[in-house]
């Protein structure tokens, strides 16, 4: 994986083959699990590293709006700088010897390779729709966190289709089943572009969470510490706050099921470019971005709860 | 391949809260086409809306009889995507570094 260009997007398929190279190289340290299936029947792969048996696990997953191209090339980043840093940078190992991390770089496989091979544009699932001519659900409001509420779209031909049911859609439900099976993840950053925030709950209703000073707080630390490489400007809040009333999103439903330190990321850029950011923007991006994954995760492995 | 020769992406300033509902009128106008890619929500957070050719008329209409401030952020959406396959292609025989 020394050689592999992190300054490029890759398909689908050099995704998995960097994954696979590098648990080849690093046996003791990453693990590939398969924790579902996409609707089109390709294998959803979870990246867990790991220094020691039964730790609490701490999340992060990219991709799950597939044209968000800038987010699995992340990390893909990620994943090379937890095994580079392990053992070399101390705050970050005091971090991975306290907790595991599970990586999921490529959450909609289906949209991705859709991405790559007939339209670049694809946010959605690929899902066909009973009784109607449009495909996919947006599987960042098929949760169970006030699904069908406001800010999710009844109507499969939106790009904020939520389905027909929560957990419909087996990308989510995969995690959702990960999630409860593991019964021990304290930390979930669910990773997009663009807009440049970071966001805790709720997205589904102005009620603030129980930790929202806390919460906030931290995110204030973490977009303070993206900052400091390359001055990228931030917003942050709670989703309902910062952007908009989204109902059914990832983090609603993770923060509801007692994982308090949930936070969803929009990467680069504010408007230029969009979700076709140039691949020499991919690096500059995912290195900002681990600084205030590393704020997150070292308040998360200081006040395991 | 879906092309998306002649298609623009709009960056649209809503001033108040009524032109945030006519926006959100035109976002669900399903024979436009329109690819949201941010909604709008409120006056002080851009919209962002990725729009086919076919339908560039009637949404700069739209947008002018309202007075909607907006502009085009992405001229021609599919330049940009020949550019970014034209990088990724040309990248794939580069020698791999030793």
């Amino acid at each position: 994986t020394d050689n592999f260009d992190y300054a490029q997007y890759h398909t689908l398929d050099e995704i998995n083959a960097f994954m696979d190279m590098l648990v080849a190289e690093n046996p003791n340290l990453v693990t590939k699990l398969r924790i579902g299936s996409s609707y089109e029947q390709r294998p959803l792969y979870v990246l867990k590293f790991s220094s020691g048996p039964n730790r609490p696990g701490f999340w992060i997953d990219t991709g799950i709006h597939s044209r968000e191209w800038v987010t699995q090339a992340a990390g893909i980043w990620f994943a090379k700088k937890i095994v580079i840093d392990y053992g070399r940078n101390q705050a970050f190992t005091a971090i991975l010897n306290k907790m595991d991390i599970l990586l999921e770089i490529v959450t909609n496989p289906d949209g991705y390779h859709y991405t790559h091979t007939t339209n670049r544009m694809w946010r959605k699932t690929r899902k066909p729709n009973p009784g109607s001519s449009c495909v996919g659900v947006d599987p960042n409001r098929n949760w169970d966190a006030g699904f069908g509420g406001p800010g999710a779209s009844s109507n499969p031909c939106m790009e904020t289709y939520r389905g027909p049911s929560a957990h419909s859609e087996s990308e989510v439900k995969s995690i959702v089943d990960y999630v409860k099976s593991h019964g021990n993840i304290k930390g979930f950053i669910s990773i997009h572009s663009y807009s440049q925030m970071l966001m805790y709950p709720y997205g589904y209703t102005k009620t603030p969470v129980p930790n929202q000073p806390e919460l906030h707080d931290l995110a204030r630390r973490a977009i303070a510490n993206l900052a400091s490489l390359y001055g990228t400007k931030y917003t942050y809040g709670s989703i309902i706050t910062t952007i908009y009333q989204a109902s059914g999103g990832t983090i609603d439903w993770t923060y509801d099921q007692g994982i308090k330190y949930s936070y969803t990321f929009e990467l680069r850029d504010t408007g230029r470019y969009g979700f076709l950011l140039p691949a020499n923007q991919i690096i500059p991006t995912a290195q900002e971005t681990w600084l205030g994954l590393m704020t997150i995760m070292q308040h998360t492995k200081d006040n395991l709860y | 391949l879906k092309a998306f020769e002649g298609d623009k992406v709009l960056r649209i300033l809503a001033k108040n809260e009524d032109q945030i509902s006519l926006l959100q009128d035109l976002t669900e106008m399903d024979q436009l086409q329109l690819d949201i890619w941010k909604e709008p929500t409120h006056p002080t957070l851009p919209v962002d809306i990725h729009v086919p050719f076919e339908s560039l008329q009637s949404v700069k209409a739209f947008l002018e009889a309202n007075e909607i401030e907006h502009y085009i952020m992405i001229n021609d959406l599919q330049a940009l995507i020949d550019e970014e396959r034209h990088e990724m292609q040309s990248t794939r025989f580069i020698e791999p570094r030793n």
